[in-house]
């Protein structure tokens, strides 16, 4: 089983997009996969179509009130089941302030279900803070949303290093790379900054970039992943790229 | 002197964009504006063009160590002033939890220099802990920048509820105004989507709406605020008209 992290603490970069129609397409590739919503946003959640009166369990259950995680989720598509949240996970920094432990909770809970998917992915709120920790503690992967702005660089250094912290800290590896959202072909600036984060970042890249493309907001409005909404959309085609890149790598795993 | 949030814990929307190139525009107006870097991620602090070593005190020092609000700002241009902020504005909460008095430390700090300003602009992080508190609560004003998508409408009453609640604990009222960001008017999706905020706002809505324009990427990464970029471009022009329709209110606040 592959856990993987999408993470960075710039907002609007495209966590949730691509957490939600990553893990969509490679449900349509025949992976069972769980997306977990780490947002106290739900934005995940909402973009799965998932409604109030569906939600059973959430994530501040299974991290403040010990619901083991096998309870939580919900299976939207054929392979695709999502562990939703509300809003009640901002609460869990304080809950679990000054506890033992408090980073691994959610590494703890997701034991228990390690036998029932191929792949975990993690979508991460707008910060580096427990919620973060907890899945970077969890994860043996990472990807890093990049969009095409000198304010995504900026806080670079500060999330590259977190994640080094953690590895000398714990012993705890990950392995992460970027990839670029919100590509717009059409201006000079996204080809220049493409650049600048082959710089930073050289072979920790996915080959795929992800382009603006109108279709994946309204997909996220109608409450349904990509694959469900337009197949014939480029958004469909860059996450169905980024879904074989990841796939391929399967057998070194 | 008006203090005026531009706040939304909902990430990318848009808040370091429209603090900077608005207080770029009413300075422009004449008007003596500070603009204050609430958010450890600093971008305020980089799309202004602050460099490291221009930095002598930051928003970090006043919050935590008492430092006098007066020694921070730096005169970036004529009658544009910044209060920079680095990463470890980031170590605030912890800082200060527990403390008598926290959520106010800002509005305190700002006692000192409301002589000296017309406007302070105040640029959140995406996020609703102490830091925002301390900037609503600092505020007479808001401005809520709401990006084209079904996540901006989600988080909403979040952050309203979070007014609501303040202004009836501490009887401390803000007057708060939406303003769409990222509107791009060559797609169905954002002309429907301003029905729906307007739905939401009815006339708690700036008449200007914020296009898309690559121009204001492009200076941010220069590290010059728009009308010190290109005044001729669509970015300028709608900045401006913001700043217009704020200055326009001037005698009746
Ligand atoms: N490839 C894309 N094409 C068009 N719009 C996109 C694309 N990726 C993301 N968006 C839009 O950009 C905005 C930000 O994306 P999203 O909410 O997924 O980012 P995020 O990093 O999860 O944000 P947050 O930091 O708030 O969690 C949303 O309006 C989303 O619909
Ligand atoms: N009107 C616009 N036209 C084009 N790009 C824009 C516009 N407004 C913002 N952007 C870009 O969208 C991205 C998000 O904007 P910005 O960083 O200002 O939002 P934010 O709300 O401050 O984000 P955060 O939640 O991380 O603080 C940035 O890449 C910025 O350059
Ligand atoms: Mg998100
Ligand atoms: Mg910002």
């Amino acid at each position: 089983m592959r856990i993987i992290s999408v993470v960075n603490q710039k907002g609007g970069c495209g966590k949730t997009t691509t957490a939600v129609n990553l893990s969509d397409c490679l449900a349509l590739h025949h992976r069972k996969v769980l997306l977990i919503d780490l947002d106290p946003q739900s934005n995940a959640t909402l973009a799965s179509g998932i409604k109030d009166d569906e939600i059973n369990k959430c994530m501040y259950d299974v991290l403040c009130n010990k619901v083991p995680l096998r309870s939580v989720p919900v299976e939207k598509y054929p392979n695709f089941f999502v562990a939703p949240s509300r809003v009640t996970l901002s609460a869990v920094e304080q809950f679990l302030a000054g506890q033992q432990g408090r980073e691994t909770v959610l590494r703890d809970a997701i034991q228990q279900v390690k036998n029932d998917f191929d792949y975990i992915i993690l979508d991460c709120p707008p910060s580096i803070g427990l919620l973060t920790f907890n899945a970077l503690r969890a994860s043996s992967e990472a990807i890093i949303p990049i969009e095409m702005s000198c304010f995504s660089i900026q806080g670079l250094g500060r999330l590259l290093g977190t994640i080094e912290l953690m590895q000398e800290r714990t012993n705890h590896t990950i392995a992460f790379r970027a990839v670029p959202t919100l590509f717009d072909r059409r201006t000079k600036y996204s080809w220049d900054f493409l650049d600048e984060i082959r710089r930073h970042f050289g072979d920790r890249m996915f080959s795929t970039k992800i382009h603006t493309n109108v279709r994946l907001k309204e997909a996220a409005s109608a409450g349904k992943p990509i694959s469900r909404f337009d197949t014939g959309s480029l958004g469909f085609f860059d996450y169905d790229q980024l879904a074989k890149e990841i796939i391929a790598e399967e057998p070194k795993i």
